[in-house]
This record gives C-alpha cells, sequence and structure tokens, in this order.
C-alpha cells in the first residue's frame, strides 16, 4: 500500500558506481502547485542501503513534490513566462539577499521569512547573485509554502565587469573554482520542487568560458 | 524510518581564538588539552556562524545592525586577514563504536578556506564559499576516547577595501573569489568586517557502513498528462571498503501525509 521497490547490486572494493533505479510510475500523483494555485504535496522518499553480510550502511530521506516547471522568453512582450504542470503562471515575486549579514540563519527563521511571503500572495523569490546559494532549509520552507525559487550564480553587474572604477568581466579569479562550487550547489538543491530556475549571476553574464559550461553541465543534469 | 546509523550535528561546544593569539599548532590542539575558556585567549563559539557572530556572541565587538555601530567593528580591510583567521575547535565522542563501518566528517559550508585538524591528524580544504567538505575519518579516531578537532579558518584571499563614498561591493575585489559579494556593502547594507569568514553552515558526524549514498538525483516525468507520471532516481554508490559487496538499494515513496499512499 504504498511505493516500495528494491534491487540488487555489486560494487567493487574502493570504487563509484553511478545507479539509477529503473522508474517508478505513479498514477496520478497529486501535483504540486506555487502558492495560490494549488496544494503542495509532498511524497517522503526514503532510500536505504544494506550491505550483505554487514546490515544498514547508510540512508537518505527527502521530501518530494511532482511537478514540471518550463521557462520560456515570450518574444510577444519579451518576458519570461513560466509554465507549471501545463499551466502559465502569473508571477509575483519578491526579491532576497540575506535573512542576516551574520549569517545566523536557521530553520525557523527560514519558515517565518518565507511564510512572509506566501502570506503576501508572492509566488516566486529571487536569490541574489550578490549574496548566497540559500541553504536547504530555505528551500525546504519554500517546498511547502509553493515559492517557486530563482537562484543566481555569484555573479553581479557591479562586480562582474561594471561597476565604478569598472571591474572585470573575467573574475572570479579561478574559473574551475566556481564551477566546481556551482556542481556542488546543484547537487546539494536539486531535488528541491521549489527550484524553478538557476541563472547566471545578476544584471551580468559570467565570464564566456564559465557561462558556456554552467549552460551545458546544467542542461547534462 | 528507524535507522541504527548515528549522525551527530556539532552546534554546540565550540570555542574559537584568534589564531595570531594562539601559539600552539593543530596538531597540538588536537592532542593535548581541550582549550580553556578560562584562559583570555579562548571563547565560546558560534558554529555555525561567522567570526563576528562568535566575537558578537562574547561581546567584543557592538551589534552591528544597531545604529551606527558597525563603524566600531574593524574592518578587515584596515587589521588584515590575519585578524579575522581564526581556530575553532570542538570535541565529540561517537555514541555507538563503528564495526567494519565508516565515519565521515561533514561541512555543508566554509568560508573561505580550512585546515581540519582531528586528533593530530589533518587535511587541507578547498577554497570557495559555496563547497561541501565531507572527510573520511575513521582511521583517525579514538573509538573509545574523546575525539578532538580543530579548524582553522581563513578569511576570503581578496577581502577588498571599501572606498569611503561606499559603492556596490566596495572596490569590487570580493569579486575575484568564490564568495558572497554584498559583505563589501550593497546599496543599502553596511559592509560586513569579517565578509562572513567562518564555518556557517552545519557540521556533522556521521556513520555509514561500508557504502555510501552521494547526492541522489529524484526528477519527475509526466506523460502526454499530468496524470501519469514516472519517478527516476539516480545516485552515486561509493564503495569506501576494499572488498567486492552486494548491496540491497532500497527505495519508499509515501505521501508525507501519513494517512495517505501511491499506489504503483
Amino acid at each position: 500500500d504504498h511505493v516500495h521497490t528494491s534491487e540488487d547490486i555489486v560494487l567493487e572494493g574502493n570504487s563509484t558506481k553511478l545507479y539509477s533505479i529503473p522508474p517508478l510510475p505513479f498514477q496520478s500523483p497529486a501535483l504540486w502547485w506555487p502558492n495560490g494555485l494549488g496544494d503542495q504535496p509532498l511524497y517522503k522518499v526514503d532510500i536505504t542501503l544494506d550491505v550483505r553480510e554487514y546490515g544498514e550502511s547508510d540512508s537518505w530521506s527527502h521530501l518530494f513534490g511532482f511537478r514540471h516547471i518550463d521557462s520560456y522568453i515570450d518574444p510577444s512582450t519579451n518576458g519570461r513566462t513560466f509554465v507549471v504542470n501545463g499551466e502559465p503562471i502569473f508571477i509575483r515575486g519578491g526579491n532576497w539577499i540575506v535573512s542576516d549579514g551574520l549569517l545566523r540563519l536557521s530553520k525557523d527563521r527560514y519558515e517565518t521569512e518565507v511564510n512572509f511571503h506566501a502570506d503576501m500572495n508572492l509566488n516566486m523569490i529571487r536569490i541574489w547573485g550578490g549574496a548566497l546559494a540559500e541553504r536547504p532549509e530555505f528551500y525546504t520552507a519554500c517546498d511547502k509554502r509553493g515559492l517557486l525559487v530563482w537562484q543566481e550564480f555569484w555573479i553581479t553587474g557591479d562586480c562582474n565587469g561594471r561597476g565604478i572604477e569598472p571591474s572585470d568581466p573575467n573574475w572570479p579569479l579561478d574559473h574551475d573554482l566556481f564551477l566546481t562550487c556551482a556542481h556542488d550547489t546543484v547537487k546539494l538543491l536539486r531535488n528541491h520542487a521549489s527550484l524553478a530556475l538557476w541563472c547566471g549571476g545578476n544584471e551580468q553574464h559570467p565570464a564566456a568560458d564559465i557561462n558556456e559550461a554552467l549552460e551545458k553541465n546544467l542542461k547534462i543534469v | 524510518m528507524a535507522t541504527n546509523l548515528q549522525s551527530i550535528i556539532l552546534n554546540e561546544g565550540w570555542v574559537a581564538a584568534r589564531a595570531s593569539d594562539v601559539q600552539l599548532r593543530g596538531q597540538d590542539l588536537t592532542t593535548s588539552q581541550f582549550p580553556s575558556l578560562n584562559s583570555d585567549l579562548w571563547m565560546e563559539a558560534v558554529v555555525p556562524g561567522t567570526v563576528l557572530t562568535t566575537l558578537l556572541k562574547n561581546d567584543l565587538v557592538p551589534d552591528p545592525f544597531y545604529g551606527l555601530n558597525n563603524l566600531e567593528v574593524p574592518d578587515i580591510a584596515d587589521v588584515g586577514r590575519e585578524y579575522y583567521t581564526f581556530w575553532f575547535c570542538n570535541r565529540f565522542k561517537l555514541p555507538r563504536v563503528p564495526q567494519d563501518g565508516k565515519v565521515w566528517l561533514n561541512f555543508r559550508a566554509i568560508n573561505y578556506q580550512a585546515e581540519v585538524f582531528l586528533n593530530g591528524f589533518s587535511v587541507l580544504l578547498s577554497k570557495g564559499m559555496f563547497l561541501r567538505h565531507t572527510i573520511d575519518i575513521t582511521d583517525w579516531l579514538n573509538v573509545y576516547e574523546e575525539n578532538r578537532l580543530a579548524v582553522l579558518v581563513h578569511p576570503p584571499d581578496h577581502p577588498g577595501r571599501i572606498p569611503p563614498e561606499g559603492g556596490q561591493g566596495g572596490d569590487h575585489d570580493i569579486a575575484k573569489d568564490v564568495a558572497a559579494q554584498y559583505v563589501e556593502g550593497w546599496d543599502w547594507i553596511c559592509s560586513i568586517g569579517d565578509r562572513n569568514t567562518g564555518i556557517w553552515d552545519v557540521v556533522s558526524i556521521q556513520q555509514t557502513g561500508p557504502v555510501r549514498l552521494v547526492d541522489p538525483h529524484l526528477v519527475a516525468t509526466f506523460h502526454n498528462s499530468y496524470t501519469q507520471a514516472d519517478l527516476w532516481m539516480t545516485t552515486e554508490l561509493f564503495n569506501a571498503c576494499s572488498t567486492r559487496v552486494t548491496v540491497t538499494v532500497t527505495l519508499n515513496v509515501s505521501l508525507d501525509d501519513a494517512s495517505e499512499f501511491c499506489i504503483v
């Protein structure tokens, strides 16, 4: 009376294997909707590993929302249109810098602040590129209240090519480090239903090689 | 779901000191006496948090978010990176002795770079404010005794300077690093004296068996309508032991509301 599947895998010593479980079909899954357009049902997904002759080896748990998000530039308005579960969404968004300049971030604080946004009937929060990749607890709060999240990477106009005095569009100095951080951040946050869009930066493209790598790799992801 | 695996969140018991005031090396800090709060050097620390959070907790700086207090907080451009280079120390005991298992030390984010010491062993972590770090500490553990952890945290390489007229991102130098840029000041935001240096996200000790789940990925795809969907799960499986093993991967899915289940 609930979804359960398991499979045996053989792993060589000191090795890593990328493993995909056969896709699980769902009939009439409860769909996750942005705030104001429906509910935000979340499925609890539990993964456990049991090693033969050892026992339980690792486990992972996550709240997952069934939704499909698409977006494109509408040529008639030159604006980005978001479509969730086939329905175009009128976006009412708020900008987000950071909860606290001393990074006193907590689940309770995130929930309170995200609830403020939801209670104002907003349905999107944009995370400005000059601040953080927000924490999983922030995204969980957005998952629960139906706030779509526009997450920018750490590039801004003023610090990455514009500004007074003009800054250098090729910054940061270590492009490989930027991409390593970007890959890790995507892996940290990618399972959240609220995550709607990755954006290269604020008011500015990243350096060409970073931008190209982000576009290419995010599509692969 | 019941589990025998242990995980400890290290968010209490931390002490900190300015590195330039501490004569001991990381090996010494993690093999001799745990730093005493009775000395003038060490103070209670806030982890997760920044160096400034710890200084504020100990009343060593005024609250920068009231009045003009932020002007009294030393800016890293004036006092140098050493001023905000700090040791953070903690200790822990494992609730259960691992047998043939693995123990991992996880940092979900450090700004900007850290050297980690545990019971005399050490590792230098990568730079970058937005990077998770997972360290296999199995062979470093004092299984039946206290384990001592010390983390030397360095500020961003290019903390920059705030021009008298302010400006968006100060002199922009922070953008040379992979870090938050608002810390040099922006619009109505005052600059942050320590540039958010610190162990600013969760630290945990995680116990696993020989095989670890790494970054599971869940994706839903839909058929012609939204009445049918497939759930895809992909994950890395890391076998940290030297022998071949057979592992059973089990996936359970149910609506969070425990009274409802979905039928495949």
